[in-house]
């Protein structure tokens, strides 16, 4: 048990976890034409994801620049932001996550239950739609995540390895004028508790 | 900042939804 480092296991699920479900977002949220999505399978349900490479690959590289964070448990929280064509934001998608102090681990059961409770939070990803209203037109996306200043230290060189600089993100990019709060779900397991909820503004157009 | 968090987005943008239109036919 002290030599599986749990911190990179730990990581290893979530970013896997954070790609689906950032790809699912993207589709279920329409900020991309529909075509480009290939229906797949993940966590035993039915997923979208891009098949666009250059998309594909900014998604890839943004998780792995967070990673080294995951595995320090230095990353309070992964915000996805969907924002209009002033770039202003209309719904932020909120990971909260954080890494309880190991105390008794069967890992028996450890990785079943997790997949179980990651597919529930693909489940609610996957039709979120109903609870949230349409988006304008012309929406894009970026990703925040949330940490300590010391813990940048730690993400410089994956940065410079995968040449994806990341820089202090804008405050209009992360306030947002009377958010509606939509709780989506939250998970406990043995290693990784997490919440999604979704901050959507007022009056999107 | 929120509550001394240190709030970090990558520099380079996605690419949008007019690029990816534009490299469908490309791929």
């Amino acid at each position: 048990r002290q030599d599986l480092n749990f911190g990179q296991v730990v990581a290893d699920i979530l970013c896997e976890f954070l790609e689906v479900a950032i790809h699912l977002i993207l589709y279920v949220r329409e900020v991309y034409p529909s075509g480009i999505f290939q229906k797949r399978k993940k966590y035993n349900v039915p997923v979208q994801m891009s098949c666009h490479p250059e998309l594909n690959q900014y998604i890839q590289d943004t998780l792995h620049c967070v990673k080294p964070l995951i595995e320090k448990n230095e990353a309070e929280k992964v915000v996805v932001v969907i924002m209009d064509k002033e770039h202003h934001p209309v719904e932020r998608f909120v990971f909260e996550i954080s890494q309880p102090p190991l105390l008794s681990i069967s890992s028996e059961t450890l990785l079943s239950h997790l997949e179980q409770l990651l597919r529930a939070v693909i489940l609610k990803i996957s039709v979120c739609d109903a609870v949230l209203d349409n988006n304008p037109p012309g929406c894009t996306f970026t990703v925040l995540v949330y940490t300590r200043e010391a813990a940048t230290r730690n993400m410089e060189k994956v940065q410079v390895i995968k040449d994806f600089p990341w820089i202090v993100a804008d405050e209009q990019e992360v306030l947002m004028q009377e958010p509606r709060l939509i709780p989506l779900k939250t998970m406990t397991s043995d290693i990784v508790k997490m919440q999604l909820y979704v901050e959507e503004r007022a009056h999107k157009s | 900042k929120s509550g001394g968090a240190h709030i970090l987005k990558p520099l380079m943008s996605p690419p949008n939804r007019e690029e990816i239109l534009n490299t469908l036919l490309d791929l």
